[in-house]
């Protein structure tokens, strides 16, 4: 199928099982086909996504979480190349859209969210995105009236060890590149005091190398830090 | 270009592995 079909399908009005295999499909074909056709697919296609996304409430209030969670993995395929990597990040509503998906009841859909996030926040970018990603947090969570970080303690609070090393691996990557000592510091006690340190005392005890791997990271930048003060 | 492909594939190895936060 071509990129223009998927287009044409996205604007129909699909139930959710049609929906859902329209979605799996593009995501297949977005991984599959060649930059130039994640290019026509472009940015009127990521528009479409992003509707979809961002309707799920008002205009497609049966849409399941399993197409939800396509959506989310469908921008993750379009973002894999540099090209749909730039029309994200270049549109405003790219970052507030995967910040969203940081819910802890789709704990499968929220660990493809907390990495995209993540891999987002490292990236080498003249604006940087870290605090774009950090203000998206902060802007939904003024909009919801809980604390920011809020959604992300409850994913590691989640029985998933995927979920958990995503959390922290995001934890990381928007600690890891703020420049100044003084932001990570108000970060790490932020989270901290909202409940990580709690967490972290039952994350330690738990055997998975990817786990460790990010509370060993986290640690480290914070013995770091406190030497450097 | 345009074209480079992988890109947040590789990021989320780094990621994963802890590499993406080596200090430079």
């Amino acid at each position: 199928k071509s990129a223009v079909m998927y287009i044409q399908e996205l604007k129909s009005d699909y139930r959710d099982t049609q929906l859902l295999s329209c979605l799996e499909s593009l995501r297949v074909s977005l991984n599959n086909n060649p930059v130039s056709w994640v290019q026509n697919f472009g940015a009127e296609g990521l528009a479409l996504l992003r509707n979809l996304k961002k309707e799920e409430k008002d205009e497609y209030p049966m849409m399941g979480v399993k197409c939800q969670h396509e959506i989310i993995r469908c921008l993750k395929a379009f973002m894999n190349n540099k090209y749909g990597l730039k029309s994200m990040l270049e549109s405003v509503e790219g970052i507030p859209l995967l910040v969203r998906a940081i819910n802890p009841v789709v704990p499968a859909m929220m660990v493809d969210a907390v990495k995209l996030l993540s891999a987002i926040s490292i990236l080498e970018h003249p604006e940087n995105l870290h605090e774009r990603v950090l203000e998206a947090i902060t802007e939904e969570a003024e909009k919801r009236d809980i604390e920011r970080f809020q959604p992300l303690l409850a994913g590691m609070n989640k029985n998933s060890i995927a979920l958990k090393a995503g959390c922290m691996q995001l934890i990381n990557a928007l600690i890891s590149r703020g420049e100044e000592l003084d932001f990570r510091i108000h970060i790490r006690s932020e989270l901290l005091r909202v409940g990580l340190r709690d967490l972290l005392r039952e994350v330690r005890t738990i055997e998975s190398e990817e786990l460790k791997v990010q509370v060993t990271v986290f640690d480290e930048q914070a013995e770091d830090d406190s030497e450097d003060l | 270009g345009d074209d480079e492909t992988g890109i947040m594939d590789g990021l989320l190895e780094a990621l994963q592995s802890g590499a993406a936060f080596k200090r430079k």
